[in-house]
């Protein structure tokens, strides 16, 4: 049962957690041409690890919001209005907050798990492997 | 200075899981 197979199945998080699974879920992802996707959600994590005292950290922010929120990418097709307005207000007026991006976070990982992990775990990439 | 790239790609891979 402790298994990391076992663990993949449990949930999103768990597999995300492990870093075969989460190398496995890459490839799927990027064939269904939706990697972007997962590597936004990494970005959150790692955004929120920053310091925010560090100027490096309002580039990323800057850096993460034009890569995948401002444009028309698919994290910004599955992101409320209301989100990418926030984002965009906080990042004009400076004010970088560690969970600035927890909100869209959120509404990616929910799309995330009603969608592609569901799609995952049924793709010949996942049965192929177990 | 690093470039924005590099900056974001540091930041996916600080939270990538490590192997155990």
């Amino acid at each position: 049962p402790d298994s990391p197979l076992a663990r993949w199945t449990k949930s999103l998080h768990s597999l995300l957690g492990d870093q075969d699974g989460a190398h496995l879920f890459r490839t799927f992802l990027e064939r269904e041409k939706c990697v972007d996707t997962l590597d936004f959600w990494f970005a959150c994590n790692g955004f929120r690890q920053m310091d925010l005292k560090d100027t490096k950290t309002l580039r990323v922010a800057k850096a993460i919001y034009k890569r995948y929120i401002e444009n028309n990418s698919i994290v910004a097709k599955q992101l409320k209005p209301a989100t990418k307005t926030y984002i965009r207000d906080s990042i004009k007026k400076q004010q970088i907050d560690s969970a600035m991006f927890d909100q869209a976070q959120t509404e990616i990982q929910s799309t995330m798990e009603e969608n592609a992990y569901q799609m995952f775990l049924t793709s010949d990439i996942y049965l192929e492997y177990v | 200075i690093d470039s924005e790239d590099d900056l974001l790609q540091e930041c996916i891979s600080s939270a990538m899981p490590k192997k155990k």
